[in-house]
């Protein structure tokens, strides 16, 4: 089945870009066709895979704003691994799509209308709950939350999923939530050991209720802290071709294996 | 002189709320009356302080959207030490504040009518460059930019410096940077070595420009990476009450002291 995953968090700096960067690759290499999509003004998901965009070229704000097909937008970046960039202009996004009638479905009509094919989507959201990221909410059937073990990072968890709730049940019937990625994980500190147990208790105890999060889990896979991540970015390389045989390249993988296998709305 | 100094970074989880929670204390500790304001809607320096609002509650919100004073919501967290407190409604500001006349200058306005009494203002931005970011680099005479020195953090900075200049020239003529405050340093890595390298040269090379960064430094006091920083948010302490002795309690001693030295602007 086809998985349609919004990576989000608002709150800053948690891993999401590197997580739809390496999350991604890691599943072309494992040979699905992936999809990635990146919905964040700064442009960083396009960035870390060398794909900055000149002055005329398009980018996914002329498919949101000026209903350009996603086919003449996206680019190939490497095998199995489509993208579709964004560019700075997307910025004035919030501001220039708050009269435009069924503003949050803009994103959705595009992709239902694309002819690409993959069997991944990956859509990488900035910090924040804005019209973009609720643009992603409604494309996608699934969510993916990438998650710092800190407390402040702890803290916008439940307005979260909150937003989650309020588009299901308003806008997209069938949106979920698949996991919670520990990202840049220090797992000897104390402070990430009751940030994870806390996690782990809450999502117990939604297990028997109706909430979009009552089958999802905190995934086993933690992505360690590993510099290697940041400095790949910089290179415009994914962890696999920067460097395979690194932590950030086994924990990637093996977050692969778990989203695959944990194919819970089927 | 007095001085107003907005934290600012639109790259995600770089050390905004740490550094403006625990400069304001080293500041308070060394004798400076400081306010300081919560412009994010996550709250999270508002949290830091654990000064979570209830529900009827005044925050910032009120302040900018119902002209509420100042002097009515500010509250004490500490010896010198003020906050205007941030909720969550703040969120809806982009979007209510679109049509509103000198939208920029709401901040400013509310400030420059408060009688409480302040040797240094500091404010905490969200990760963007919206209108709240954009109310405080109104309201302030100076900008603080904390970074951490990944390429993904370097990528934003020449963007967040284009609406500083932006912001001198059409409505804040006194709008100056201050430094770049290296935070989550981790000394070591090639990586940042590089990017450190690369701000000092970048700014070496405006020195005779008229840029509003023109006499910028980096601030020589990094802040390194230290797990009890992020305790300390989780307790709503400091780390001058958490762990005076640790590395995050030095550094941010020393870096307060160097922003004092540091008085460019006068
Ligand atoms: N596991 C890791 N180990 C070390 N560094 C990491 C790791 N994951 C991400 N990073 C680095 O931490 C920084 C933040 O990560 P990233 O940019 O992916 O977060 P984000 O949530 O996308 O941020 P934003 O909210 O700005 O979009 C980046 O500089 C990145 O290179
Ligand atoms: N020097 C440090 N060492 C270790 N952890 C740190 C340090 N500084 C900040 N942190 C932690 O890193 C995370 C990001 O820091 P912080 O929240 O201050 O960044 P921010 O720029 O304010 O993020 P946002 O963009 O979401 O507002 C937090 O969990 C914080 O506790
Ligand atoms: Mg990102
Ligand atoms: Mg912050």
């Amino acid at each position: 089945a086809m998985r349609q995953i919004a990576v989000i968090n608002q709150k800053g700096g948690v891993g999401k870009t590197t997580t739809t960067a390496n999350l991604g690759a890691a599943l072309a290499l494992s040979g699905r066709r992936v999809l990635l999509v990146d919905l964040d003004p700064q442009a960083h998901l396009t960035l870390h895979y060398g794909a900055e965009l000149v002055e005329d070229e398009p980018s996914v704000y002329d498919v949101l704003i000026d209903g350009r097909p996603v086919d003449e937008v996206v680019r190939p970046v490497g095998e199995n691994l489509l993208l579709l960039p964004a560019h700075i202009d997307l910025a004035g996004a919030e501001t220039e799509l708050v009269s435009v009638v069924a503003r949050e479905t803009l994103l959705r009509r595009a992709l239902t209308q694309a002819t690409v094919a993959y069997d991944v989507l990956l859509i990488d959201c900035p910090p924040s709950l804005g019209v973009l990221t609720i643009n992603a909410l409604v494309a996608c059937s699934e969510v993916l939350i990438p998650l710092q073990a800190h407390f402040l990072a702890l803290q916008g968890l439940s307005r979260l999923l909150q937003t989650v709730a309020l588009v299901r049940e308003r806008i997209n019937p069938r949106l979920r939530v698949g996991g919670i990625a520990l990202c840049m994980h220090e797992a000897t500190t104390k402070l990430a050991s009751e940030v994870v147990d806390d996690l782990r208790r809450f999502l117990e105890s939604a297990r028997d209720s109706t909430a979009p999060w009552s089958d999802a889990c905190v995934y086993r896979t933690c992505v360690r802290r590993n510099i290697k991540l940041a400095e790949a970015a910089s290179f415009g390389q994914t962890i696999f071709t920067y460097a395979p045989r690194s932590n950030g390249a086994l924990d990637y993988a093996d977050l692969a294996h778990e989203v695959l296998e944990h194919d819970g709305g089927g």
